[in-house]
């Protein structure tokens, strides 16, 4: 994870986003 | 406002010679074309690019016979209900996908080749109240539909003798879809953008709604053409048919955007804009195909736009047949169509 002037990014983020979003 | 200020460059003025003239074919029996595409067509073990073309009522197949000669191969015909558009499928072969419909989407057929009867033939496999419809690699297709109450977003698995097997039901975004828009490289991603002005993005495996991101009011209308996920970032094209023009920009019909999909934050990356004596009025529609973006504009010329730098690489000015209608890129890349409505398509070499 990094951080950008677009926030912290990460190369998993459909990963990331999988698992926080409701199913 | 990082986009705004990105100035496009024009390379020297748009030069007509990166297109070259390969062939011309004419449908004599077209009153009226409404769509050209190509599809990869398999027969006697020869595996080639064919021409789609279609009319209201007719959808036609056409077969290199020289390098500057094509031949009509077979004409279904669909008196029924008109047809609206050809649906690409990046990676299917001996299959064409087809909209029908009055004002809207209200069917969508294959039409095929059966080895079995040695016969073509076609078969629907969706009908409804149909918004948006994207053709994603291994015979998949994704549409949005809507009825008085709800919106539906789904996702059928094509299979090879014309039906649909597997579905998977996507969570619709509580605004229209309004296009859609395979993530490259990643199989269970999709993107869309929906009449809100948003992006948003699924798992196509398990359904997700992951994240709504908005694009900005500056860009009405904004319809995604193509995704890419590159160091944690989702890259969109987008174009703008409803654009205003400004003083910084001119009028974008074309723009990269790139997007945080963590935070939902975005910056734009490039503008691709209307070529000088074009602007004003918008384009009709606009088709692309990796960094190359082409679209038909009001003047009647086609326009064709390398969409990481932002030029304009070639102009296209209505000839003696009219204004151009329909500009199409070829699977593959291998050229861009250029249709008129009396059925004329011209393909060049970009």
């Amino acid at each position: 994870c990094s951080e950008t002037d677009l926030g912290p990014i990460s190369l998993n983020w459909f990963e990331e986003l999988s698992a926080e979003a409701p199913p | 406002d990082a986009a705004e200020q990105l100035t496009p460059v024009l390379l020297d003025g748009p030069r007509e010679e990166s297109l070259q003239l390969v062939s011309e074919l004419k449908d004599s029996s077209c009153s009226c074309a409404v769509d050209v595409s190509t599809v990869w067509w398999e027969a006697a073990g020869c595996r080639e690019l064919r021409v789609v073309t279609a009319s209201e009522s007719a959808v036609s197949l056409w077969e290199p016979l020289a390098p500057d000669c094509w031949g009509k191969v077979y004409t279904w015909h669909l008196r029924e209900i008109p047809v609206i558009q050809i649906i690409s499928l990046p990676d299917t072969c001996n299959l064409v996908c087809v909209a029908l419909g009055e004002l809207e989407i209200g069917e969508i057929r294959l039409l095929l080749y059966s080895c079995e009867t040695d016969s073509f033939k076609h078969s629907v496999v969706k009908t409804g109240n149909i918004k948006a419809v994207v053709g994603l690699k291994d015979w998949r297709l994704v549409s949005s539909s809507r009825t008085m109450q709800e919106q539906q977003v789904e996702m059928v698995s094509l299979s090879e003798t014309g039906g649909s097997k597997d579905g998977q039901t996507l969570m619709p975004p509580e605004e229209t879809v309004t296009a859609f828009a395979e993530v490259e490289g990643m199989r269970e991603a999709l993107v869309g953008t929906t009449a809100g002005n948003s992006v948003v993005v699924w798992n196509l495996k398990t359904g997700q709604l992951l994240r709504k991101m908005h694009v900005g009011y500056s860009y009405p209308a904004s319809i995604c053409h193509r995704a890419y996920s590159d160091s944690g970032l989702l890259f969109v094209v987008l174009s703008h048919p409803l654009a205003k023009e400004s003083e910084s920009c001119g009028s974008p019909a074309f723009r990269v955007v790139a997007f945080n999909p963590l935070t939902g934050r975005s910056a734009g990356v490039m503008f691709s804009c209307l070529p000088p004596g074009h602007a004003g009025r918008q384009y009709l529609e606009g088709d692309v195909w990796d960094t190359a973006g082409a679209a038909v504009l009001t003047s009647g010329a086609v326009a064709v736009w390398d969409l990481l730098r932002g030029w304009c690489t070639a102009v296209l000015p209505p000839g003696p047949a009219g204004h151009w209608a329909l500009a199409r890129w070829a699977t593959g890349g291998a050229g861009l169509l250029a249709g008129h409505r009396d059925g004329t398509v011209h393909l060049y070499r970009y």
